[in-house]
């Protein structure tokens, strides 16, 4: 990098292969990084709240985003990731990158109308997305 | 080839997209429900589809039931950690059959026996009875002298198998019970784990049960009492609360993953043989004891 430093700053810019900086930056930063979204809903826009009381409320959330080459401890991804990423990119490129999917989750407490009247409150796992990750 | 593959799921797709109603992107494509693809929680969301008409229940259970929602979960609807940790599912009942035997007598504050019929068909095979009680509301608040004792006279009955048989009652139970009632209550609850306990247990799906009171004022703690007339309106019927542990994987075991972390060892509950853990990953991670941080 020391040679690019030193080029005349009114010369043309070095062609984007011998710009390491850029090219390293696309490694740590991803653009559109994976990361949690939210997406708030009512039961009444699923036409449920006739029999689901509460919560009136739901927030399920879900991963978006991509993925880096060289994921690393910042996802929390298995070592499986980074191989996978190598087998798409150097043997067969049908086999999918590494996808942001649901890393933990949180439960839902649900209060709802039974068919023969009774109420039930329960709670259910995984009905909510707190942490996402790439793999 | 990639087409052939491409081509049914686009039809798939179109079919879907035709059904307009969200909720038949749970129902399995060729729909028929193989048995173990609908898993219980989608069942549950499936046989909630707006088409199947459903009873109403009765307005002061469902009021007392959003409290209690409050009281376990947060606003977004997430279980609150202070509540008890034991069950995951609370099912409130109503009587569908209310006979009144015997009239009261309002001077001596006996109410009139009040026939009751429990249906527990959703109560399923996983869900692990607790705790269960008899809650009665009032529709307005009422205000009770300050001390009350009640003798309560449960029977419990065989489920009806013909109409020409009269019910033969399986076991009676009478139990005394003392309480102060403050001002402005609505509920009380009584409660009765021990006697329904072997019934649900052996999965009835029909508790027939009959229940008076006998309530008189409590004279030592408040003379003043006697002046004022006892107005009871316990006659309303009673509804029934099972408070109750799923097991399934699909119900949420919060408190058993953080048991087993913390604790490792096997709990009294377990060792009273209570299966409050699903035999899941929850067990699987308590095997391994943790390391201690130094």
């Amino acid at each position: 990098g020391q040679e690019t430093i030193s080029l005349p700053l009114n010369k043309p810019r070095a062609p984007a292969s011998l710009n390491l900086s850029e090219y390293f930056k696309q490694f740590l930063f991803p653009q559109h990084e994976c990361e949690l979204h939210d997406f708030r809903l009512s039961f009444s826009q699923l036409k449920w709240d006739n029999w689901i009381v509460a919560p009136p409320r739901y927030n399920p959330r879900y991963c978006k985003g991509d993925c880096p080459r060289a994921v690393g401890h910042r996802y929390g991804s298995p070592v499986h990731t980074m191989v996978q990423n190598i087998i798409h990119e150097k043997l067969d490129s049908s086999v999918p990158r590494p996808s942001c999917v649901p890393a933990k989750y949180s439960p839902l407490s649900v209060l709802t109308i039974e068919p023969d009247g009774s109420i039930a409150y329960k709670e259910y796992e995984d009905m909510i997305a707190t942490k996402c990750t790439c793999r | 080839s990639q087409a052939s593959r491409g081509e049914p799921q686009i039809a798939a797709g179109a079919e879907l997209e035709s059904e307009a109603e969200p909720w038949s992107l749970l129902r399995p494509l060729d729909g028929r429900d193989r048995s173990g693809f609908l898993s219980p929680l989608f069942k549950v969301l499936y046989d909630g589809q707006g088409g199947t008409p459903r009873l109403q229940p009765d307005s002061r259970a469902l009021h007392y039931m959003k409290r209690l929602y409050k009281a376990y979960a947060t606003k977004e609807g997430i279980p609150k950690s202070n509540r008890s940790p034991l069950y995951n599912t609370v099912r409130l009942f109503t009587s569908c059959a209310q006979h009144k035997q015997a009239p009261g007598d309002q001077a001596t504050g006996s109410v009139p026996s009040v026939d009751l019929l429990f249906n527990l068909d959703r109560v399923t095979a996983v869900e692990n009875l607790l705790k269960s009680v008899l809650l009665y509301t009032f529709s307005n608040s009422i205000s009770f002298p300050s001390a009350v004792k009640c003798v309560c006279n449960l029977v419990i009955k065989e489920p009806e198998s013909s109409s020409r048989t009269p019910h033969r009652a399986l076991s009676s139970f009478t139990f005394n019970l003392q309480f102060e009632l403050k001002k402005k209550y609505t509920w009380f609850e009584v409660d009765v784990t021990t006697l329904l306990q072997p019934l649900v247990a052996s999965n009835k799906k029909s508790i027939h049960m009959s229940v008076n009171f006998t309530c008189t004022r409590d004279q030592g703690q408040d003379p003043s009492a006697q002046d004022r007339p006892f107005n009871v309106t316990l006659q309303v019927p009673p509804s029934l609360l099972l408070y109750l542990n799923d097991t399934s994987a699909q119900a949420y075991h919060g408190w058993c993953s953080l048991h087993y972390k913390r604790r490792p060892s096997r709990s009294a509950d377990q060792n009273r043989g209570l299966s409050v853990c699903p035999q899941g990953e929850g067990s699987a991670e308590g095997v391994r004891s943790p390391r201690h941080r130094r």
